[in-house]
């Protein structure tokens, strides 16, 4: 049996919304220590990581290890049905073929209950290993967002490049160029820890979509080594995380 | 011309 309550289901939609437009499916893995999910994005260029830790919930229980298969389109069209401020409680028997999500609303006046059905997914599990980061930024998670919006304008490949003067962002293209430098502020908005210069290569398409996680947190973090994937990595309150990976781009 | 790599080439699987 597997149940979990959320005080404000705002939180869930966010979330929500911070991976359908990477994933369209993916399993939730719960255990009595909370809820993991990863997967990959379809063509396998960026890997999304999701932990939610028991604590993060109102209520929480899971006596045994069990996997939810979920369709993200079908969870938004029932998220769409609750009110931000509604409580939120998700419930799965044990090997149930579907999950239920009941709201109810702030005043405990309306309740609404809706099934789901739960998917049967294949998927590969990659073990992540714990990388020291030469370059480790902090920054404001609206400012990331807008620098990746505005480096989108001018070319597909954004490089990030991290030294002790600062983080960089360059894009050139048939348009022109675009740099972007941010250097460490004294009051602690952006902090720029530095071992070794870094300069790699990315998409700037997914570096967008990570930005969908934008609402979640209020300070980003951004971690660079050569030639392993960049981290992106949005907390969930003290209780959690959405962690983007992406593979760099290299000099054919 | 930078060529994309794939994530899955980072990491094991298991």
């Amino acid at each position: 049996m597997f149940e979990a309550r959320l005080a404000s289901t705002l939180t869930l939609k966010r979330i929500v919304d911070a991976l359908r437009e990477i994933l369209n499916q993916s399993t939730l893995d719960c255990s009595d220590t909370g809820i993991q999910m990863q997967a990959m994005d379809n063509s396998h260029v960026s890997l999304v990581s999701l932990c939610l830790r028991k604590e993060y919930f109102e209520k929480y229980k899971c006596n045994r290890n069990i996997s939810l298969g979920l369709d993200l389109k079908s969870l938004t069209k029932v998220l769409k049905c609750a009110n931000g401020d509604d409580a939120v409680t998700i419930k799965a028997a044990d090997k149930a073929d579907k999950v239920e999500l009941s709201f109810e609303s702030a005043g405990k006046e309306r309740t609404a209950d809706y099934e789901l059905r739960l998917l049967n997914l294949d998927q590969e599990h990659l073990a992540i290993p714990e990388t020291e980061y030469n370059c480790v930024v902090h920054m404001p998670a609206t400012e990331f967002a807008r620098i990746c919006r505005d480096m989108a304008t001018f070319s597909e490949s954004v490089v990030i490049a991290c030294s002790k003067e600062g983080i960089k962002f360059s894009a050139s293209g048939e348009m022109g160029a675009a740099n972007i430098k941010l250097s460490e502020t004294t009051k602690g908005e952006v902090s720029i820890q530095v071992d070794e210069p870094v300069a790699l290569s990315f998409a700037g398409r997914y570096l967008s979509t990570f930005t969908r996680a934008t609402p979640l947190a209020e300070k980003v973090k951004i971690g660079l080594a050569p030639d392993v994937p960049l981290l992106v990595e949005y907390p969930i309150e003290d209780y959690g995380y959405i962690r983007y990976y992406l593979a760099p781009k290299v000099d054919d | 011309q930078a060529k994309q790599t794939s994530i899955a080439s980072f990491f094991t699987k298991v």
